[in-house]
């Protein structure tokens, strides 16, 4: 464990905790994409399987158990308890034009044919664009309120201290995971657009980001 | 691909 990887769990929690109270204490998911969230609580079911079979450390197993947790509440909540105010007509990417390539593509380049390495796999391709439909969403309506661009901040820096996290261990341990390397930078680079309109108007104090 | 060796991250 190192403090890019340890900061970038945090920013992933921080960022989880941010959408989930958001849409919890505004009694509405306005602008929010059910179908990013439904894309995230995929990912993490598909990549912590070995959450009951393989023990790394009760920081791991805590973590896995509570972004699972929280990602279904959220999917719950958009799809279930706030399903009124849930904008579908906005949230209109075509999901399956990510999850045909992804399963495809954890088939071919994988580290070992095995159900759970290919699954761990599809997790990685699919959390690199699991945002496009929020992000899609967004340009669709043009605007996004500040507190779900803070949401986003936190999600994008999560994978890009998770970068630095990378590239610290090889030089520390020579650990180099390439498939979650190559993801986490498609990941990252998605963000870009993002984080400049982020610092560029967000920050700036103009509260809502409209975008141009 | 050379396998990951151990999956220790989130």
């Amino acid at each position: 464990m190192n403090i890019f990887r340890l900061s970038g769990d945090v920013c992933h929690l921080v960022a989880i905790i941010i959408l989930f109270l958001k849409i919890w204490r505004s009694k509405s998911c306005a602008g929010i994409s059910g179908k990013s969230q439904l894309l995230f609580a995929l990912v993490f079911t598909t990549r912590y399987l070995d959450l009951f079979t393989a023990f790394i450390s009760i920081y791991n197993t805590v973590m896995k158990v509570v972004f699972l947790v929280l990602a279904y509440a959220t999917v719950s909540l958009i799809y279930f308890r706030f399903r009124k105010s849930y904008d579908s007509e906005s949230d209109s990417f075509r999901v399956e034009f990510l999850l045909v390539p992804v399963a495809g593509l954890s088939f071919l380049e994988n580290y070992s044919f095995t159900p759970l390495e290919i699954l761990w796999t599809f997790s990685i391709y699919l959390e690199s664009v699991a945002i496009l439909p929020q992000l899609f969403m967004i340009t669709k309506t043009g605007e996004a309120e500040s507190i779900t661009t803070h949401y986003l901040f936190f999600l994008g820096l999560y994978r890009t201290l998770y970068l630095a996290n990378w590239v610290w261990r090889y030089h520390e341990e020579g650990f180099f995971d390439q498939i979650a390397v190559v993801s986490g930078v498609v990941q990252t680079i998605f963000y870009c657009d993002f984080f400049y309109l982020y610092f560029t108007r967000v920050l700036r104090g103009s509260g809502k980001m409209t975008l141009p | 691909l050379q396998r990951a060796t151990h999956k220790d991250e989130l």
